[in-house]
């Protein structure tokens, strides 16, 4: 076992210098970390998991990374290697990411951009890295589909003073102030998406459109007690078609309050405050407003 | 409120910079600056800066009309006074558009699209809600909710506009009237609360005297 | 105060606070 360990890691070696990274992750991971014969220590294992899940990473596979990266969940807990947690919730926070479980990743990209160490064993940690994990953290939550979780995320990222320095803030603000997103906004965020953020779904939609979407819906369900999708069509720059499609989605799934008048092409908001609380809530707003003058 | 908070500054800077501003250009460049401010929406202060009001019957008079025109007038007032306002600037416009629905919501809480397209010049509804999106809820200046099926836009809150001199009666009168109503409704709170008190009296001493007799029964039984 | 006099002149236009016929059957 000891020779064949030696080879596959030589030939790993040799295939991630030529970057052929799914190749050297599969020799890697041919490497038998759990034989009974070896005594082989849990640093090892740990390394060597975290290693195979980025070699998967590099080539974009979330399937097998996610595989090495859940088997390094049980190691990483008993160790006490920085250099190793550090990598490994970096690599976690991206498989996340490239599975489109964007509210998770959002939440660890956010760990990882608030951490205070600038030294990390040998790898030192940048301004620019965190940075750079914080503008994943908002670009993941705003992928994200809406809904309390996200919307909690969002104020905490809005309330981060480090985000109003971010390329990315306008949008954010705009995201977290429920305002909509105009096709000119959506297209610049756009540019910044990795290919997976922008890929096509099952329902013919990507990522991206459906995020945006979801979201200028909820925004224009603020403003508007019923619009024709031929006009929410042209306000969020989409086809009416697809705009009812996901607006039907939205209120079955209760994420969004309404119904749909097909016959007219109509769809109706619903404000799930009663009235009459609607109507204490003003009254509670317009006394504060006297308090202050 | 915050709009009062946001402009609070702005009126400050303008009308320190306007009182020590001495010649007509200056001062025209002010009011064009603060009647171009995407976030200013008040001017009666501007307006009562001295060397401001010195321009009357000057060859600068006209700056006191812009001003007036931003302090209390509308879209409609400057189309009907072309001859005596410069022509305005695409940021002047959209803050006299601004301005004017603050008016037009003074008089009704419910705008309809065809009021607001005529009073705004704006040929149709997307613009128009656009306009109301972007320039009004947006900015802060109105909240509300459009409804299309109705073509009206339902105001929830307008921030206020400068009060003309002779408004101020109107509102005290409001005011009173306002204050009046607020005495009779705690006045009828505390009456029905009193009742209250008194019914719920009433049981205990009733549930009492049930309780008695059903006490006596017992007794009488045994 | 003139901007004392636009909140409170804001105000104002706040009542009726809600008006419509919804409120009114549900009030009642």
């Amino acid at each position: 076992e000891e020779q064949v360990l030696v080879i596959r890691e030589k030939l790993a070696e040799l295939y991630e210098s030529e970057e052929q990274w799914s190749k050297a992750a599969q020799m890697l991971s041919g490497i038998d970390l759990d034989s009974g014969i070896r005594m082989v220590d849990e640093k090892y294992r740990l390394t060597k998991c975290i290693q195979v899940a980025r070699l998967y990473l590099e080539d974009d596979d979330a399937v097998n990374a996610e595989a090495f990266i859940n088997k390094a969940s049980f190691l990483v807990t008993n160790s006490s290697h920085e250099v190793l947690i550090w990598q490994y919730k970096v690599y976690y926070a991206r498989i996340l990411d490239l599975k489109r479980k964007f509210q998770e990743a959002a939440l660890r990209y956010y760990e990882i951009s608030q951490i205070e160490k600038r030294q990390i064993g040998d790898e030192e940690i940048d301004e620019a890295g965190l940075e750079q994990a914080l503008t994943a953290a908002v670009t993941c939550t705003i992928l994200a589909a809406a809904g309390p979780q996200r919307s909690r995320v969002l104020a905490t990222l809005y309330k981060d003073e480090r985000c109003s320095k971010l390329k990315i803030y306008p949008i954010l603000q705009k995201v977290y102030l429920e305002r909509i997103l105009r096709k000119p906004e959506i297209d610049a965020f756009s540019e910044e998406l990795k290919a997976h953020q922008k890929a096509l779904l099952p329902d013919n939609f990507t990522v991206l459109d459906r995020a945006m979407i979801e979201h200028n819906l909820l925004s224009a369900s603020k403003l508007y007690t019923n619009i024709s999708f031929e006009e929410l069509g042209a306000l969020l720059g989409i086809d009416p078609q697809k705009a009812e499609k996901i607006a039907a989605r939205m209120i079955c799934e209760d994420r969004m309050m309404g119904s749909i008048d097909q016959v007219e092409s109509i769809i109706h908001f619903e404000d799930d405050t009663e009235e009459l609380q609607q109507w204490d809530q003003q009254i509670v707003g317009l006394c504060q407003a006297l308090n202050d003058i | 409120m915050d709009i009062e908070d946001k402009q609070a500054e702005l009126i400050k800077v303008f009308t320190k910079e306007a009182s020590v501003l001495a010649d007509g250009p200056s001062l025209e460049t002010l009011v064009q600056d603060a009647t171009s401010h995407p976030a200013l929406f008040a001017f009666s202060e501007i307006l009562s800066v001295p060397t401001i009001t010195k321009l009357d019957g000057t060859q600068y008079s006209t700056l006191l009309n812009v001003l007036r025109l931003f302090a209390y007038g509308t879209w409609k007032d400057y189309k009907s006074n072309l001859g005596s306002i410069p022509s305005l600037l695409p940021d002047q416009v959209r803050k006299l558009k601004q301005l004017s629905v603050l008016t037009l919501s003074e008089t009704s809480k419910v705008l309809t699209y065809d009021q607001l397209m005529r009073e705004l010049d704006i040929s149709n509804v997307r613009e128009l809600e656009d306009f109301l999106i972007n320039d009004c809820m947006y900015s802060g200046i109105v909240r509300g909710k459009l409804d299309q099926l109705r073509r009206c836009f339902e105001v929830q809150f307008a921030a206020g506009r400068d009060l003309r001199p002779d408004q101020l009666n109107s509102m005290i009168l409001t005011l009173t009237n306002w204050l009046g109503t607020s005495d009779n409704l705690l006045h009828t709170i505390q009456e029905k609360i009193k009742w209250a008190d008194t019914m719920s009296e009433v049981d205990k001493k009733h549930r009492k005297e049930i309780e008695d007799k059903v006490e006596d029964v017992k007794k009488t039984l045994k | 105060d003139n901007s004392l006099l636009r909140q409170v002149s804001s105000l104002l236009r706040r009542l009726p606070v809600i008006d419509s016929e919804k409120f009114r059957d549900d009030f009642l």
